[in-house]
Formats: structure tokens, C-alpha cells, sequence
């Protein structure tokens, strides 16, 4: 099973068009292995990131030396995963 | 039994798809479950049909879950399934509609993609249909209709989440569907649920043109997510998928738009704004409940306005 450990989800709050451009130029780095749960397209909405421990800092670095707000939405992916996990048993265990 | 269900909780493939042959048991005059196909990895595809006779009525269509990570979506997809079917005969709007119009709803239209989620990894979001020539595994089955197909906003890459697959309807699952839809021949409307992100779209995706029904389809939108934002104020957005996401080729409701049917929408449920995909299971019924009253606004206008 993958595990997710360490994994941050950030929301990016864009504001301008060329941030838009920096956005869409992570998400070509397939070295990143970045799973966008929404995308870079518009100023309207925010681009909500999963961004895997190992490359965490790195895109951290990009955003803040590009000037681009951001905020950590979920702060480890797995305890998150842990949780509904945990949740899950105790409900069919419930059930039964 | 269906009644003991705890509709506040994520289940896996096998515990739903027990549930639906309990919910047909317990309505056996209104409910029947019909397998249209099976997935790639053989498991059965399952619609439920909410009928109170008739030949061939005109029908409504509702599918859940082709997303397999966006979990509150085939949860809501059960949440709404007993809805119908305990509100037929108390509710005197819904029951009118039972009354000359059938309703289909598919809970997990992508039933492999659904089980990887739950044994090997919760981020799974195509099929899990294997390709020559790569190692990666999956079409995102939201890209693979036979609607602008392979154009902007859709990926040529095998290993990409949104990736369109080998040729139109490529996917079994997404075949199936169409199969299903086109020789049934009589839906007016066609809505797919996912999750997040509070939008409620129609077409298109492929392209930034408005559909001809734009203006009517935009007032339809509009008046639904008031009703949906009755219960909790959840606001929602309304508009064409290319101009109120991107632009996103070889969708759902662009097929059937083109198909013919007119009323064709997408749903992005709920968003917390701080679990995304994750959303706990505390907000399943919260999140149904909401999206009921706009499915239930847009089916309203759907028996109302036959065409």
C-alpha cells in the first residue's frame, strides 16, 4: 500500500497571471511527482497542491522566492489517511 | 437491512454494492438494480433504476464516483440512492416525478479505480486498464468520451491523472455507460457527480463556445444551488466547465450534451477548504443532504419542461 507519509497538500492563493505561468511550469516537472487536486488556470480559484515529502522544499523555496501566498492545507497527508482509516474500521467493526 | 446503514461513513465496493441488493429488497416495487457491464478487472457495473412503470419513460440520469479518489461522491451517490427511495410516496414532488419520469443512478461508475483507493493507494483517480508500451496503468475516464477528444486540457501521456487513453471510449467502464445510454434512447437530463471544489457546471469543456442552451442551462444551474445553499449556505458557482474550471476535452456531459440531452450537468461537492479529496465522513450526510435539494431542483425543471 502507498503511504503518503510526511506529504503536505498546500493551497496557493494566485493573484497574478505570470504566478499562474510559474504554477503551470511546476506541474511539467515530472520530477516533482506533484498531484494537482486543482489546477492553475485561474486567479479565481486556488491550486491546491499534494506535494510529497521528498519534494516539499523544494517547491516551499519556489513559491517563496517567487512571491507566491500559500498555506498548508493538510500538514501530513497520512495521518489524515491514518484517521479515516481508523475511522472506517470502528465503523464496520460497529456494524458486524 | 438499507435502514441500518450508516450513511455517515465511507464503505468499500463490496459493503455498497450488498447495500443496493438490501435498498431493491426493501423497495421491490420502485427499486431494481441492473448490471450494464463490467469493468476492466471484471468487476460488475451497477445502475440503479428508480421506476414506477411504464414503458421506456422518459428518464434522468445520475452517475457518482467515475473520479475514484472523490470519495464524498459515491458516498453521496448512496445517501441519495435511499433518499429516493424512502421520499417516493411522502414527498409529493418527487413522487409526481417518479410518476412520469424513471431515474438511473450509478454509485461507483469506476468500481476498479474505487477498490485500488481502498487496498493500494486513496489517491487513485483513472481506471486501472493496462496499455502496451507503458508501465503506468489507467485512463482518467473523464477525458475518454467521444467529445473533443484528445484536445486541450486533456493529456497524451499515459502516466498523467488526466490522461485521455488509446482512442474514444476506450475505457470499458466509459463504454459501458455510453452503450447504456444510447440504446435506453429517452434521457433528458444527464448529471455527473464529483468532488470538490462547489461547482456546478455544463457543458462544454472542449471548448469555450456557449452551448446554444447556455442561458437556460445557467438559469437551471443558478436556481438549484439557491436551493442547495438553503440548508448551510454553502456557496457554490455556476457556469460552463471551460470558463468556470478550464478547459477539459473528452468529458462526460459534453457526450450527452451532443448526444442530445439537453440538461447535462456536473457537480463539484463540497470543499472544506482544509481536507479536499479527504473529506471526513462526519460531512457525507451534510454534503448529500445540500447537493439532494439542487439534483432535486434540476429534476423538478427536467419533469416540467419536457422537450
Amino acid at each position: 500500500r502507498q503511504l503518503f507519509v510526511g506529504d503536505q497538500v498546500l493551497r496557493v492563493a494566485v493573484e497574478t497571471e505570470e504566478q499562474l505561468r510559474l504554477l503551470a511550469s511546476l506541474e511539467e516537472d515530472e520530477i516533482l511527482q506533484l498531484d494537482f487536486w486543482l489546477h492553475p488556470v485561474s486567479s479565481d480559484l486556488p491550486v491546491d497542491i499534494r506535494v510529497p515529502f521528498a519534494s516539499l522544499q523544494t517547491v516551499k523555496v519556489f513559491l517563496e522566492s517567487n512571491d507566491i501566498p500559500y498555506t498548508v492545507m493538510i500538514k501530513d497527508v497520512q495521518d489524515l489517511l491514518d484517521e479515516e482509516e481508523a475511522e472506517m474500521e470502528a465503523d464496520s467493526v460497529r456494524e458486524r | 437491512g438499507s435502514k441500518s446503514f450508516n450513511f455517515a461513513a465511507y464503505h468499500t465496493l463490496e459493503t455498497i454494492y450488498q447495500w443496493m441488493d438490501s435498498l431493491v429488497a426493501d423497495h421491490p416495487s420502485l427499486v431494481t438494480k441492473l448490471q450494464i457491464g463490467s469493468s476492466y478487472e471484471n468487476r460488475p457495473m451497477y445502475v440503479l433504476k428508480f421506476s414506477t412503470g411504464g414503458d421506456n419513460r422518459p428518464a434522468i440520469w445520475i452517475d457518482a464516483g467515475i473520479h475514484a479518489r472523490e470519495w464524498v461522491s459515491q458516498a453521496t451517490g448512496v445517501w441519495t440512492a435511499n433518499k429516493i427511495a424512502t421520499d417516493y410516496g411522502r414527498d409529493t414532488s418527487l413522487t409526481s416525478l417518479l410518476n412520469k419520469m424513471d431515474v438511473f443512478l450509478m454509485i461507483v461508475t469506476n468500481p476498479d479505480g474505487y477498490v485500488f483507493t481502498h487496498t493500494s493507494n486513496r489517491m487513485w483517480r483513472k481506471t486501472r486498464s493496462r496499455l502496451p508500451g507503458t508501465t503506468c496503468r489507467g485512463v482518467d475516464p473523464n477525458r475518454n468520451w467521444d467529445a473533443g477528444f484528445g484536445g486541450p486540457g486533456a493529456s497524451r501521456n499515459p502516466c498523467s491523472d488526466s490522461y485521455h487513453g488509446p482512442s474514444p471510449h476506450s475505457e470499458v467502464e466509459v463504454d459501458n455507460v455510453v452503450n447504456f445510454v444510447q440504446s435506453h434512447g429517452n434521457f433528458k437530463s444527464f448529471i455527473s457527480i464529483h468532488a470538490y471544489s462547489q461547482l456546478l457546471m455544463y457543458p462544454y469543456g472542449y471548448s469555450c463556445n456557449d452551448v446554444p442552451d447556455a442561458p437556460e442551462l445557467d438559469s437551471v444551474g443558478r436556481s438549484a444551488v439557491k436551493a442547495l445553499s438553503t440548508l448551510f449556505g454553502t456557496s457554490y458557482k455556476v457556469g460552463s466547465i471551460c470558463k468556470i474550471i478550464y478547459q477539459a476535452s473528452g468529458g462526460s456531459i459534453d457526450w450527452s450534451y451532443n448526444l442530445g440531452i439537453k440538461y447535462s450537468f456536473a457537480f463539484e461537492l463540497r470543499d472544506t477548504g482544509r481536507y479536499g479529496f479527504l473529506l471526513p465522513a462526519n460531512q457525507i450526510v451534510p454534503t448529500a443532504s445540500e447537493t439532494w435539494l439542487a439534483l432535486k431542483n434540476i429534476m423538478e425543471y427536467v419533469r416540467d419542461h419536457p422537450y
